[in-house]
């Protein structure tokens, strides 16, 4: 473990937090994009796997748990408890456009052809791209509340500090993974615009608007 | 390689 891993770590469970604390607050899911959310519950249930087959660490275990969880639970908030409230409308980005290339790649790029590690690959590759419905859905509706761009915020920075997490294993752990460091870079480069506007915006307390 | 049997980031 490294600081920029732990940091990573920390601004993903922030994010899953925020979002969980705008729903229950605002009784309300409106400019949240279900099936982004419907994505990062398939990358957690595809990744996880080995959740009880090979045992890293208590911290490991508890924030995979926390993630499977949270994420399920995200849905059931979105499609049953505030139903009414999901603006399924403006949610029409085709998953099946991410999943089906996602799935045909993990087949045909992985380190090994193995059950367990080709369902990790496409966790990794899936996850590069489960953003792409919320972002569509904001460049919609052509805003975001603004606690909706700071969850946003905290996702992206997630797999940004992960980058560094990754430089660093490689110069001091020798550890390193084309897989996830391409994935997590392609990740990163979809918030660069996002990243653009809330720090020009947001952050000067403006609301998250996307030029019509 | 050791890290890749057993995946220790999230």
């Amino acid at each position: 473990m490294n600081v920029f891993r732990l940091l990573g770590d920390m601004s993903h469970l922030l994010a899953i937090l925020i979002l969980l604390l705008k729903m229950w607050k605002t009784r309300s899911c409106a400019g949240i994009s279900g099936k982004t959310q419907i994505l990062f519950a398939l990358v957690f249930t595809t990744r996880y796997l080995d959740l009880f087959s090979s045992f890293i660490s208590i911290y490991n275990t508890t924030m995979k748990l926390f993630f499977i969880a949270s994420s399920y639970f995200t849905i059931f908030l979105m499609y049953s408890k505030f139903k009414a409230t999901y603006d399924s409308n403006h949610d029409s980005f085709r998953m099946e456009f991410l999943v089906v290339p996602v799935g045909g790649l993990a087949f045909l790029v992985n380190h090994e052809f193995l059950p367990l590690e080709i369902l990790w690959t496409f966790s990794i590759y899936l996850e590069s791209v489960a953003i792409l419905p919320q972002l569509f859905m904001v460049s919609k509706t052509g805003e975001a509340e603004t606690i909706t761009s700071h969850y946003l915020f905290a996702l992206g920075s997630y797999r940004l500090l992960y980058i560094f997490n990754w430089v660093y294993r490689y110069y001091f752990d020798g550890f390193f993974d084309l897989i996830a460091v391409v994935a997590g870079c392609v990740q990163t480069i979809l918030y660069c615009d996002f990243f653009y506007l809330y720090i020009t915006k947001v952050l000067k307390g403006k609301k998250l608007s996307l030029p019509a | 390689k050791p890290w890749l049997d057993k995946k220790d980031e999230l």
